[in-house]
């Protein structure tokens, strides 16, 4: 909390707010900020009505540059907002950074005007910044999956601090605007017009799957790949992050980082000198870089040299040294030449011939550090590539420190 | 997804203001340099423990990388009035 812990000494809070940004539609930038505040009324007794004209407790406002307080904003990037703890005048007042880019959803190419505007109505309501990783109010912005966005357990504790829980019967969302749920996804670039599978399967909110635990022993992944360095796992739309500048495993979602891409994918690796990943589903597949996804994709996998009676694939790893890929589909691997992009004679070969002692089919693998990981069910086999000989079997999550 | 950073220079003055803003470092010149770096060390110490880096006082990569993350513009040290 702040110094002097500041709180609004009633239950009923007001808001106005003062501006749009031309970014959204107003009606977008109403809902988010709606749906903002419901956030903290839904743990605490605390209720928040919007009010048109004069002051009210919170003042909800877009400016860039000098906005004639003593914080003025720095332009794209940097600082995105900031508010001011409860108090009169510009105590509680929310300001937001006109020079940013606001959206309604998560994507790359601008800040999620909720997820800020939840950070900053915790401020207003008395909150300082938490060191908590995850938290919202956590200081650096995080793109994370809003639509069934929840408060982190470090968040409701500092607000409950603050006001308590809720009263039984107060736990609605605020007077003034029932919250809606998103109802249209909008990819943060509209996949191209060939492939019949543009729009994503997740439009409507239902219950995810929930994220398997990072030492379940039957833990098995859809695919994995490395990333500039980092190394990631995928399983359904979850992704485990082992990077080498943090020590513990970071928990995403696909959707965090490419939220056009569609979850549970087949396969996926990395060709680290062009800084481009491929990521394989069904009978398509995508290249990104860092979070972009190139343009023209999806493709289809014939493209590669598939014949046409491959439908998926299971797996994909790449050798740096030999610029070869390998693609393992049901009991067979193929070879693909990265500098002439295309298939080499002679495959599709049996994997039992190559790779003994690998079972089948082969759901993930991954290359790093000379060696191949070949993933099947909750084992993994390190393989020497020049060799192609078993080195040992793993179990599959033992990247995890299990 | 980190990219190694190049300007020596032009991050300290980066890291100063960011220190400046958010940490409440002063940066009040006095004859000894050593000292001044010592004030800036402390802050980023500060820094440092607060976002669960290796606290090192030193402007390393991974303390810059934190740095020009996009942020909140509130101050994360009680110093904020």
């Amino acid at each position: 909390t702040f110094p002097h812990t500041p709180t609004w000494k009633k239950e009923d809070v007001t808001y106005r707010i003062l501006n749009y940004t031309p970014d959204m539609l107003q009606a977008d930038v109403e809902e988010a900020i709606a749906r903002a505040f419901q956030l903290w009324s839904s743990v605490t007794p605390l209720r928040f009505t919007r009010v048109y004209n004069g002051q009210a407790d919170i003042m909800i406002s877009f400016a860039s540059g000098f906005h004639n307080d003593f914080y003025s904003f720095d332009g794209p990037g940097g600082t995105l907002a900031h508010a001011y703890a409860p108090g009169s005048g510009i105590g509680g007042d929310a300001h937001f950074d006109e020079d940013e880019n606001w959206t309604k959803f998560t994507t790359y190419s601008g800040y999620n005007l909720f997820l800020v505007a939840a950070h900053e109505l915790g401020h207003s309501l008395g909150l300082s910044h938490s060191n908590v990783f995850g938290a919202l109010m956590y200081p650096t912005y995080m793109p994370v999956d809003t639509r069934d966005y929840q408060l982190h357990q470090d968040d409701i504790d500092g607000i409950q601090a603050l006001y308590g829980p809720p009263k039984e019967s107060s736990a609605l969302p605020t007077k003034a605007f029932p919250p809606q749920e998103p109802t249209e996804m909008i990819p943060a670039e509209a996949p191209t017009e060939t492939s019949p599978r543009e729009e994503p399967t997740e439009t409507t909110p239902s219950k995810p799957p929930q994220r398997p635990d990072d030492c379940d022993p039957h833990l098995t992944f859809d695919a994995i790949t490395t990333l500039r360095g980092e190394t990631l796992f995928f399983k359904d739309r979850y992704v485990w992050r082992k990077s080498p500048y943090f020590s513990e495993i970071e928990h995403d979602t696909i959707f965090s980082f490419w939220p056009s891409l569609i979850a549970g994918f087949d396969a996926a690796y990395e060709v680290d000198n062009k800084d481009r990943v491929l990521f394989f589903k069904d009978d398509q597949y995508w290249a990104v870089s860092g979070y972009s996804i190139e343009s023209g994709f999806p493709r289809p996998i014939q493209n590669l040299g598939f014949p046409t009676s491959v439908r998926k694939i299971d797996a994909a790893a790449h050798d740096q040294n030999t610029k070869r890929t390998y693609f393992f589909v049901g009991n067979k691997y193929w070879s693909f030449n990265e500098n002439t992009q295309s298939m080499e004679r002679g495959y599709p070969r049996k994997i039992a011939a190559d790779f003994q002692g690998i079972s089948h089919p082969v759901n993930a693998a991954l290359q790093k550090n000379g060696y191949f990981y070949i993933f099947h069910g909750s084992n993994q086999y390190e393989v020497d590539i020049k060799k192609k000989k078993l080195i040992r079997i793993m179990k599959s999550n033992s990247w995890f420190d299990c | 997804f980190p990219v190694a950073p190049e300007k020596e220079k032009e991050d300290l003055q980066f890291a100063k203001k960011y220190l400046e803003s958010f940490y409440d470092f002063k940066e009040e010149k006095t004859l000894f340099r050593a000292k001044d770096l010592n004030q800036m060390s402390d802050k980023i110490r500060e820094m440092q423990s607060f976002f669960g880096l290796e606290v090192t006082g030193e402007l390393n990569h991974k303390t810059l990388d934190i740095m020009k993350q996009p942020r909140c513009g509130v101050p994360d040290v009680r110093s904020y009035s």
